[in-house]
């Protein structure tokens, strides 16, 4: 978050809304429910309140308008400009408006208003845009399931109102620094021969055309997947990648999330019920047999015959030496295997069993 | 890249000169920016952009900076007016 020295703020944390008009496209209680949560987030983590007034002039006056409607920020039709806000003061000041043109929902159709509205009454409030990507700051609309703010819109409000009056002071969560020494992956998997690594609610995506690595939330592709993926892999046989999380596994083609999603692991792979979660998957393009880490064990799973090898579960101690007794992910690159623990990568030969490099995992971006 | 056409160029250019108009406080006076060379002005701009956006910072306008122009976002400048 960025503060300048002329931040604008408001002078007093008890604070009034008042919701001027209804967009027709959800019901009152619908916006009326949106804002109200809104307001709960940044209430929340800092010392402010808001109370609700019916009539007369609010300090954040919330209307829905759409072309020129005179504030000299005219609002551009469908899509582009969704909605602003002005800094706390006077009249204007406090203001968000919500651009008429658009189509507000409270799912993940575009554009939810509950999304929305939590950004602009951070600009009521004297926020200004985000360069952190999870932040509920940053400047471009994402949908996400679980609107929150993470800890870099926490900070930016209490550094201009001051902690929360909590005891226990709230905190968010922090996006993934790719160059993150002590950065750890939930999943790791190739996707149509790009590497893309898993963390939270993100996405790092390494691609040989591009220098810069791509950040950015896992729903921008998949608005279905859960975040906190725990294992990914890609059949590429079958143009296929599959996600982990629990004891539930999500197929997609591309972009595309599978009919008939989520299954459980125990009909479709032959599990045991003792298996919770997978910890990391990984297939073998040449014989079509996926390899799935469950705490100092691993299963193998034949593609083609769509079943479990027999003689397994193995230690993956016994199997793949030097490894340890755990794996957080793995994937296949360049007819290597990669097995993942903590911070650390092995390169390792199936063939022969062995492993042929060790590297820190995030050396793949380059840093 | 396959190659655009003139008119998509053209619109290209004008997304370009308006989201710096809105977000970057790029002064127009009416005209379009130049569409073979940017002017220096157009460069510096497209750099404040790029870097706030954790793009590879190249004053130019590429597939990732056009890409990201148009996705859908709040109508408060990410630069201080």
């Amino acid at each position: 978050y960025a503060l300048g020295e002329r931040t604008l703020r408001w002078e007093h944390t008890h604070l009034t809304y008042r919701i001027e008009n209804y967009t027709p496209d959800l019901s009152r209680a619908d916006v009326d429910s949106a804002i109200d949560r809104a307001f709960q987030l940044w209430s929340n983590v800092s010392p402010l309140t808001f109370t609700r007034v019916l009539e007369g002039q609010a300090d954040i006056m919330i209307s829905f308008v759409r072309g020129d409607h005179y504030d000299n920020s005219p609002f551009d039709g469908p899509d582009g400009i969704l909605a602003h806000a002005f800094p706390p003061g006077p009249n204007l000041g406090g203001d968000a408006h919500f651009d008429e043109d658009e189509s507000w929902t409270k799912d993940y159709r575009n554009y939810n208003l509950y999304r929305v509205a939590a950004h602009e009454l951070g600009h009521s409030l004297g926020l200004s845009h985000s360069t952190d990507i999870g932040a509920l700051m940053y400047p471009n609309y994402m949908y996400e399931d679980h609107v929150q703010l993470s800890q870099d819109d926490i900070n930016a409000i209490q550094a201009i109102y001051g902690p929360s009056p909590n005891p226990v002071q709230p905190t968010g969560p922090q996006t993934p620094q790719v160059c993150d020494s002590n950065l750890v992956f939930d999943a790791i998997s190739t996707v149509r021969g790009e590497l893309m690594f898993f963390k939270d609610r993100f996405y790092m995506r390494q691609n040989p055309f591009y220098p810069e690595v791509e950040l950015n939330f896992i729903s921008t592709f998949w608005p279905e997947l859960p975040s906190g993926l725990q294992a990914a892999y890609e059949f590429s046989e079958r143009d296929e990648i599959r996600f982990f999380k629990g004891n539930q596994y999500w197929a997609v083609q591309g972009q595309e999330m599978l009919y008939g999603y989520p299954k459980d692991i125990y009909q479709s792979f032959g599990f045991p019920q003792t298996v919770k979660n997978i910890d990391a998957a990984v297939s073998d393009e040449e014989t079509g047999k996926t390899y799935f880490f469950v705490a100092n064990k691993y299963w193998r799973y034949d593609e083609y015959k769509r079943s479990m090898d027999a003689g397994y579960p193995r230690a993956i101690a016994a199997d793949f030496p030097g490894i340890g007794h755990k794996v957080d992910a793995a994937f296949q690159k360049h007819g290597f295997l990669y097995i993942v623990h903590g911070t650390t990568q092995y390169q390792f030969d199936l063939r022969t069993q062995r492993i042929l490099s060790i590297d820190r995992v995030n050396s793949w971006f380059h840093c | 890249f396959p190659a655009t056409t003139s008119g998509a160029q053209e619109q290209d250019t004008e997304l370009v000169q308006k989201y710096l108009e809105n977000y970057y406080n790029l002064k127009s006076d009416g005209k379009q920016i130049p569409r073979q060379r940017n002017s220096s002005l157009v460069a510096e701009k497209l750099k404040q952009m790029q870097a706030f956006f954790g793009l590879k910072v190249t004053g130019k306008v590429d597939a990732d900076t056009l890409a990201l122009m148009r996705q859908p976002r709040c109508g408060v400048p990410d630069v201080a007016p």
